[in-house]
């Protein structure tokens, strides 16, 4: 009975609400965990001190470097044909402006086609893409591509609507790259409504000129640390089932959805087992990761010091597509491994969670997931997803105790009854 | 039956369906 007795202690028991009380006490306590920022140097700390509380073995930290880059001050004001104050959030790695900012005339465009058509209009003008929200995966190529189309094309800065699928004039950052063979300038997200708005009136033929200020500074590389717990194995203590999620966030609300749910519902996991007095035969490892909004720069740091023991991966599984409403659990492996990820989801029929999708993974388990190591990831019911995603508006109030349980669930009897298995997953 | 790399035989699907279910 031990799925039932692990989804009665998650769901229903002792232990319900525990990871979003959790984590409530965390982020409020501590507040956004940009990378390179002293508060993610607090929030480690923390987590380190409360791993150990918590009776994990093995707790430690991995030091990596990541990158170190803060915002500053910043404004973005239209000029002309009125004046009006755009809400706007720094892209993570920009560059600041001059101290008095940047004025130039504004040209919008919904694509980077329209913009390589429209290249000559755009030389020393600020670039505005109103490209409409698509999806996340294909929409978010403005914002970390954004700046350098625009610079190609000779402008002076680029402003992006916010890749979100709903906004209350909520700008929403997220980290840009820059090329070493095209001009660096400033960028910025913007909210919808703005773009929207600069799109028609520019539609009309209006000439719209903004100033933008950023005092944004790129820092050298911090230091920095994955925080590592276990439960050892009793059998196959070499063996490892990898659970995580990312401490660190962007620094603006508090990280509580991204990816502070993913981050207390795999530490979640490791308690419910110690309550119930499991250990499953090989060991069950919690990495929360560093430097994961810059690219999971952490992740990349701790694969290239542990692939020598990859064979002795059974599965990496990485929660952060946040913890709503469970749906299933998304996989990546071979089909072998598929029919037995689909017989372990039946564990879950008493709350409703069976299915098992394509796709598992994420930025910081997909190292390992591309070298063969089979991959999960949580899925759950996003529709709000990105409408708080890196915006103020991701804080504790987006998330629900009662669905966190349920997450917490599943990722419980997955990862135990994977690592208890008498077998590692075929690949 | 398939023998994995430690020697020992691997398990058929039927077995680890039956072990997943002892889970239960």
């Amino acid at each position: 009975d031990i799925a039932k007795a692990i989804i009665d202690l998650a769901v229903y028991g002792k232990a319900q609400n525990r990871s979003y009380e959790r984590l409530a006490l965390f982020v409020d306590t501590i507040g956004p965990r940009l990378s390179g920022s002293k508060n993610l140097d607090t929030a480690i700390k923390y987590m380190h001190n409360a791993l150990k509380e918590n009776g994990l073995e093995n707790v430690h930290l991995e030091p990596v470097k990541i990158p170190h880059w803060e915002r500053g001050e910043e404004s973005a004001m239209m000029v002309e044909p009125r004046c009006h104050n755009l809400a706007i959030l720094g892209l993570g790695n920009s560059i600041a402006t001059p101290p008095e900012g940047i004025t130039a005339e504004i040209l919008v465009v919904t694509s980077f086609d329209e913009l390589h058509a429209r290249a000559p209009e755009a030389k020393g003008k600020i670039v505005v893409y109103n490209e409409p929200y698509i999806s996340y995966g294909e929409t978010v190529q403005y914002r970390s591509q954004g700046a350098v189309e625009a610079a190609k094309a000779g402008a002076v800065a680029s402003l992006i609507r916010s890749i979100a699928s709903f906004s209350i004039n909520s700008p929403h950052t997220g980290w840009q790259y820059y090329r070493s063979d095209v001009p660096r300038i400033p960028t910025a997200c913007i909210s919808v409504e703005d773009a929207e708005m600069m799109a028609r009136m520019s539609s009309k033929g209006m000439k719209i000129v903004v100033n933008l200020k950023m005092e944004a500074k790129t820092y050298p590389d911090a230091s920095s640390f994955n925080t590592v717990g276990e439960i050892v194995g009793s059998k196959y203590p070499e063996q490892v089932v990898l659970v995580s999620g990312h401490l660190d966030s962007w620094d603006v609300g508090q990280g509580a959805m991204d990816d502070g749910g993913g981050a207390f519902i795999s530490w979640e996991a490791l308690s419910l087992i110690k309550n119930l007095g499991l250990r499953p035969k090989r060991t069950l490892r919690l990495v929360l990761w560093t430097g994961e909004e810059q690219g999971g720069v952490g992740a990349n740091q701790y694969y290239q010091l542990h692939k020598v023991n990859i064979s002795n991966f059974d599965i990496v599984m990485e929660s952060d597509e946040g913890t709503f409403m469970p749906t299933g659990l998304a996989f990546t492996g071979s089909d072998k491994a598929r029919s037995i990820m689909r017989e372990v989801m039946q564990l879950l029929q008493p709350i409703n969670v069976t299915a098992v999708y394509e796709n598992g993974g994420g930025t910081d388990v997909d190292y390992w997931v591309q070298d063969g190591v089979p991959g999960a990831s949580l899925l759950d019911d996003i529709t709000k997803y990105f409408w708080f995603h890196h915006s103020n508006g991701d804080t504790m109030t987006v998330q629900d105790p009662n669905q966190m349980n349920l997450c917490a669930a599943v990722w419980t009897v997955v990862s135990y009854v994977i690592a208890d298995m008498e077998e590692m997953l075929p690949r | 039956r398939p023998q994995s790399k430690n020697g020992r035989y691997r398990q058929t699907f039927e077995e680890v369906k039956r072990e997943i279910a002892g889970y239960k």
